[in-house]
């Protein structure tokens, strides 16, 4: 389902060139549940955008459910965003001037769904995570863990087949952490793919699979 | 140095009133080290925000250094805040069209230094927190832990008297958290107050006391 060859990932600052990730070789199939771990800088964020066709490798090929991802075109790639994958991302991007419920509802928006329909599937969504009386709140009016709680919610109120997962517990208690990471094997259980980074070893005892990132290069890759 | 007497914090949203923080009596000595513990929505960044003059209390009175703070000027409290406090906020709060160099050199400007002193000792901290080959990065170049750690670098250059650190590892790996608790427990033995919120048991053992918030309110205060 996701194959990369020789992935890279660099940055070019003035006379420097940072390599965030170098000859990226992997293969995640369908239903599988991944960790990806390492220090900060080792370029996990950049996988993940790369994975979530949300950037472009400067080298190297992407595959998704078996079609080139860098030929697709920017409509076909917007679709394959919205329909298949489900974001979780490491600073929340939450929309500023809506509330929890709408922040939620945007991805059913994309789907094309009713607004009775969507306002259902994003209030449940939201229960889900524990807010069900945050709902009319804005991000600033939340604590920092329910808005990580918001960002949750709205990446997997369309039940995404692909779920990615950037440090989706970094901001919560264990109890709170322990709900979240509960919906996540759930979904792994349903035939989810999961792709989740954390520096927590306890969170990524969760998955089946880890993958230890050093500077951008693989540096160990077993089952759990 | 820091008392509260009954202090609280309420939001009004609509017709509803969130209490974020109850009747909170609290009374910290200079050089004490504390943690703050409690789940997502107890209370913790508004506990934090009202101590460090960020924010006004609902009811309730703050004595800070022995004054009243309610009883300040706006500019009395600016030149507080700039003088006596450093804040490690839990969403980082960083300049995005700023470098990491000069997003630490800002409390610096505040204080009056002359160009080359504040570059150098603006440099000295991202050093500090392992920045040294980031400083010229604006935020978005960045990862996530490094952002959090240009939020530490900052707050900790003035060699404030007191440190506001609110989940200042949230974004780390366990290497860099053990850096930043380090350079924190130095500052602390220098003779620093440090007031920490964290989820982590082993983060919050680093202090010397642990206070328990639930629903905005103490439920433990003990030494570690
Ligand atoms: N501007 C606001 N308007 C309404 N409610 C608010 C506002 N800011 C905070 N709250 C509410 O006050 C409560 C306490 O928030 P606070 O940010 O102090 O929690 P916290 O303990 O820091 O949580 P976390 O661990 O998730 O960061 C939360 O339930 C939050 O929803
Ligand atoms: N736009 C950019 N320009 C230049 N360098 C960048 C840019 N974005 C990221 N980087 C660098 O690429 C490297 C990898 O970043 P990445 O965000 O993938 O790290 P990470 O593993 O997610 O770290 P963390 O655990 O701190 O979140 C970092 O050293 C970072 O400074
Ligand atoms: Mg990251
Ligand atoms: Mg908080």
């Amino acid at each position: 389902i996701i194959i990369t060859s020789d992935l890279q990932r660099t940055y070019k600052m003035g006379g420097e060139i940072i390599h965030a990730l170098k000859n990226f070789n992997i293969s995640i199939k369908r239903e599988e549940y991944v960790a990806i771990m390492g220090t900060s800088g080792s370029g996990k964020s950049t996988l993940m955008n790369l994975i979530g066709c949300l950037d472009s490798p400067t080298k190297g090929n992407y595959w998704l459910n078996g079609k080139l991802v860098s030929e697709l075109s920017n409509r076909q790639l917007a679709s394959i965003r919205n329909e298949e994958i489900g974001f979780i991302f490491q600073t929340f991007n939450l929309l500023p001037r809506m509330d929890a419920l709408h922040n939620v509802e945007l991805p059913l928006i994309y789907r094309g769904l009713g607004r009775k329909q969507r306002l259902e599937k994003a209030k449940e969504a939201l229960v889900q995570v524990g807010l069900q009386d945050r709902m009319n709140h804005r991000p600033n009016e939340m604590s920092g863990g329910q808005r990580q709680r918001v960002a949750v919610a709205r990446a997997l109120v369309t039940k995404p087949s692909i779920i990615l997962a950037d440090e989706p517990t970094g901001n919560l208690d264990s109890k709170t952490s322990d709900e979240i990471m509960s919906l996540l094997d759930t979904l792994n259980k349903e035939g989810h793919t999961i792709i989740l980074v954390t520096h927590e070893a306890d969170i990524a005892a969760h998955a089946k699979r880890s993958i230890h990132l050093v500077d951008g290069l693989i540096q160990s890759d077993s089952l759990n």
